[in-house]
C-alpha cells in the first residue's frame, strides 16, 4: 500500500483528441453560439474583442461579468447544452 | 425568459406532432411517453393541445439524427450538443432534432424495458444480483442461449423476476420485417454476416440485420438495438465491451476511467486491449430524454434561451430528479399563449361529465371538527390508499391524511370528501393515483372520476374500462410499474392498461393465485414503502415485494395513532 501511484495516461487509437487551447475553445464556442457573429455584424469588426463577446455570453448566460475566460466561463462552454444559438443570426 | 424576433408563435392552439424515427438507446414506448410528457409539461400551463400524428405533415417534426442529418446545423458527436429546434412557422420550422450519438435515458443511467420473462415488462432493475455478483448491464450470464437478461428487482435470488433486455435475437426495429428477429447467419451481396452489421448503409452508423437467411433473395430487414454494454465512439462503435477484459497487464471486470485524463469510462471489446486495441466509450447516466425534449419544445413554440440558471429554457443542460416547470419558463409560454383556464380539453364523451374548477376548492382543506368523525372509532374504512406520498383513509364522506414516510403520529384530518373533491360520492370504494399523468382515480360502486387538479372527468361506467357487469365494487388499486394498475374486486384482480385505458387479456385471475396467504376477498389493496397491505375488516395483511406475508395487524394501532 506504500507504493506511489503510477501515473497512466494511454493515448487511445481513434480517440478524438481535441488538441484545443482553452482560448480555441472559446473562441469556438462564441462564434458558433452567436456572440462573435452578432458583433462582426453589427458594423463595428474593428473594436470587437473576444472580451466583448465573452461579456455578452456572461451576461446571457447569467454568469459574472468579467470578460475575462475564467473557470466559470470555460466550465460552461464545456457543459453539454442545446444547439441553438444564443444569440440568433 | 426571452422570445424569439418578432414574438414568433404558432398561429393556432392544437398543435400536432409526428415521431419521424426513434433512437436505439430508449424502448419505443419510453420514448413515446417521454416526448408526451415533455409537451404536457407545457400545455399545463397554457392552452395548447398536443395531437400526434402517425403520417403526414405535423407543425412539429421530431426526429433523431446523428452528424449531419439534413440540416445547416450538424452535430458533434457524443456530448457538447445535444439537439436543437426551430421556431414555430411551416416546413422545418417548429421541427426538433435529438442528436443520436448521444445516451438517450431518462437521465439517471441505462433503462431497459424488459421483454418475456416473469415481470410483465417491467424495467431492468440496475444494478441488480445474481449469484452473488452485481450487474450494472443487461448480460447473458446464466444463459446458453446467449440472450441478455436483467432482473426486473435488486435481488434476483430472492425475487426470481427477471425478462430478456433488448436484442437482436428477439426482435429488430424500422425495417420491413414486422419487428422479426434477425436471422444469422444471412447472407448480404453474397457474403455471410453473423452480427449485425453497418454494411450497405449510406449513413454507416446504424447496425442492421436481415431477418431471414438470405436477404439478396427476400430484402427482409430491420435495425439492431445498440446492446447497453455497447460502446460509443473510440474504434469499435455499437461493439460490446467485452468483460473481463486485460489492460496494461491489469484484468479488468467493469469499464474504467483509468488510462484517461477526461475521467471517462471506457471498456475494451476484446479480451486483451494491449493486444488488440479496440476500446469506445461506455454508457454513463445518458441524458434524459424528457428534459431534453421539453427544453426543444419549448423552442419549437416560441420560447428562446433564458438566462434564468434554473429554468428549464436555460441553454445548459442539467438532470433533476422531480422537474417541475420554472415560474420564468411559465411566464415565457403565458406571454406567447396566455394562461390556461379551465380543464384540459378533452375529446367529447358522451357519457361523461366535465366540470370547471371551483375557485372555493383551491384553498387548502379545512379540517372539520376532530369530535365530528373520530379516526379511533372507524373500524373499517371504505378505502386505504396512496396519494402523493400520503396516505389517505377513507369512510363515509371524510378522509384523513398522513406521510407515508413518517411514523402514524402526524395525522391530519378529518376533511370533508366534498371540499376536495366536489363531484365524488360519499363512498369511495378504491382510488390511485396515476403515476405518469399524475390524475387520480377514485371508484364508487359501479362508477369512477379522473381527477386532474380541481377539474374532473365522470363518473363514467366502470365497464368503460372493460370491468364485467358481475363487478358491483372495485375495492382496491395497486400500481404495477408505471403504466399497469392492478384493480381488485371479491376474489379477483383485473390488469388495466393505463395507456389503453381498458383491462388486458388474460384476465380476471384469482387474488389467491398470485398473492398467496392474504384474504380472498380483501377491502382495500394499497402499497407502502414497497410492501403490498391487503386489508380486511380492521386488520391487514402485509406482503413483501418478494410475496411474502411478514405481518399480521390492526390497521388503528399500526398504520393510524389510536
Amino acid at each position: 500500500w506504500s507504493l506511489p501511484l503510477k501515473s497512466l495516461h494511454v493515448i487511445f487509437p481513434g480517440d478524438i483528441i481535441k488538441n484545443m487551447t482553452d482560448m480555441e475553445l472559446a473562441k469556438s464556442y462564441l462564434t458558433k453560439f452567436g456572440y462573435m457573429e452578432n458583433l462582426q455584424r453589427s458594423g463595428f469588426q474593428s473594436i470587437v474583442s473576444t472580451t466583448t463577446a465573452l461579456k455578452k455570453m456572461q451576461q446571457r448566460l447569467g454568469l459574472e461579468e468579467t470578460g475575462q475566460l475564467d473557470p466559470p466561463t470555460l466550465e460552461a462552454m464545456k457543459q453539454p447544452r442545446c444547439g441553438l444559438p444564443d444569440v440568433a443570426n | 425568459y426571452k422570445t424569439f424576433d418578432g414574438d414568433v408563435k404558432w398561429d393556432h392552439n392544437d398543435i400536432t406532432y409526428r415521431i419521424l424515427n426513434y433512437s436505439p438507446d430508449l424502448d419505443i414506448s419510453l420514448t413515446d411517453d417521454a416526448f408526451a410528457r415533455a409537451f404536457k409539461v407545457w400545455s399545463d400551463v397554457t392552452p395548447l393541445t398536443f395531437t400526434r400524428l402517425y403520417e403526414g405533415t405535423a407543425d412539429i417534426m421530431v426526429s433523431f439524427g446523428k452528424g449531419d442529418h439534413g440540416d445547416p446545423y450538424p452535430f458533434d458527436g457524443k456530448d457538447g450538443l445535444l439537439a436543437h429546434a426551430y421556431p414555430p412557422g411551416q416546413g422545418i420550422q417548429g421541427d426538433a432534432h435529438f442528436d443520436d450519438d448521444e445516451n438517450w435515458t431518462l437521465g439517471n443511467g441505462p433503462v431497459s424495458k424488459t421483454r418475456y420473462g416473469n415481470a410483465e415488462g417491467a424495467l431492468c432493475h440496475f444494478p441488480f444480483t445474481f449469484e452473488g455478483k452485481s450487474y450494472t448491464t443487461c448480460t447473458t450470464d446464466g444463459r446458453s442461449d446467449n440472450l441478455p437478461w436483467c432482473a426486473t428487482t435488486a435481488d434476483f435470488g430472492r425475487d426470481k423476476k427477471y425478462g430478456f433486455c433488448p436484442s437482436e435475437l428477439l426482435y429488430t426495429f424500422g425495417g420491413n420485417a414486422d419487428a422479426a428477429p434477425c436471422v444469422f447467419p444471412f447472407v448480404f451481396q453474397g457474403k455471410e454476416y453473423s452480427k449485425c452489421t453497418t454494411e450497405g448503409r449510406q449513413d454507416r452508423n446504424r447496425l442492421w440485420c436481415a431477418t431471414t437467411a438470405n436477404y439478396d433473395d427476400d430484402k427482409k430487414w430491420g435495425l439492431c438495438r445498440d446492446k447497453d454494454t455497447a460502446v460509443s465512439g473510440g474504434n469499435s462503435e455499437g461493439e460490446p465491451c467485452h468483460f473481463p477484459f486485460t489492460f496494461q497487464g491489469q484484468v479488468y471486470d467493469a469499464c474504467t476511467s483509468d488510462g484517461r485524463g477526461d475521467g471517462r469510462l471506457w471498456g475494451a471489446t476484446t479480451a486483451n486491449y494491449d493486444d488488440d486495441k479496440k476500446w469506445g466509450l461506455c454508457r454513463d447516466k445518458g441524458y434524459s430524454l424528457f428534459l431534453v425534449a421539453a427544453h426543444e419544445f419549448g423552442h419549437a413554440l416560441g420560447l428562446d434561451h433564458s438566462n434564468v440558471r434554473q429554468a428549464l429554457m436555460y441553454p445548459m443542460y442539467s438532470y433533476v430528479e422531480n422537474f417541475s416547470l420554472h415560474k420564468d419558463d411559465i411566464a415565457g409560454i403565458q406571454y406567447l399563449y396566455g394562461r390556461r383556464e379551465g380543464p384540459l380539453p378533452t375529446p367529447p364523451r358522451p357519457t361523461t361529465t366535465t366540470a370547471a374548477p371551483r375557485p372555493t376548492t383551491t384553498t387548502a382543506p379545512t379540517p372539520v371538527d376532530p369530535t365530528t368523525k373520530d379516526v379511533c372509532k372507524v373500524n373499517k374504512f371504505d378505502s386505504i390508499t396512496v396519494i402523493k406520498n400520503y396516505l389517505y383513509f377513507f369512510s363515509d364522506g371524510y378522509y384523513w391524511t398522513r406521510s407515508s414516510r413518517a411514523q402514524n403520529g402526524d395525522l391530519k384530518g378529518p376533511f370533508r370528501v366534498s371540499q376536495r373533491w366536489p363531484a365524488l360520492p360519499t363512498v369511495i370504494d378504491a382510488a390511485f393515483e396515476d403515476l405518469v399523468t399524475r390524475k387520480l382515480y377514485f371508484f364508487s360502486g359501479r362508477q369512477f372520476w379522473v381527477y386532474t387538479g380541481q377539474s374532473f372527468l365522470g363518473p363514467r361506467s366502470i365497464e368503460k374500462l372493460g370491468l364485467p357487469a358481475s363487478v358491483r365494487t372495485v375495492e382496491g388499486a395497486l400500481q404495477r410499474g408505471r403504466t399497469k394498475v392492478l384493480l381488485f374486486s371479491g376474489e379477483k384482480y383485473w390488469r388495466l392498461d393505463m395507456k389503453t385505458q381498458t383491462v388486458e387479456r388474460g384476465y380476471p385471475r384469482y387474488i389467491h393465485t398470485a398473492f398467496g396467504g392474504v384474504p380472498s376477498e380483501p377491502h382495500d389493496v394499497f402499497q407502502l414503502n414497497g410492501y403490498t397491505y391487503f386489508s380486511w375488516d380492521r386488520f391487514y395483511w402485509r406482503m413483501t415485494p418478494s410475496k411474502q406475508v411478514d405481518r399480521v395487524g390492526y390497521v388503528k394501532y399500526d398504520l393510524l395513532p389510536c
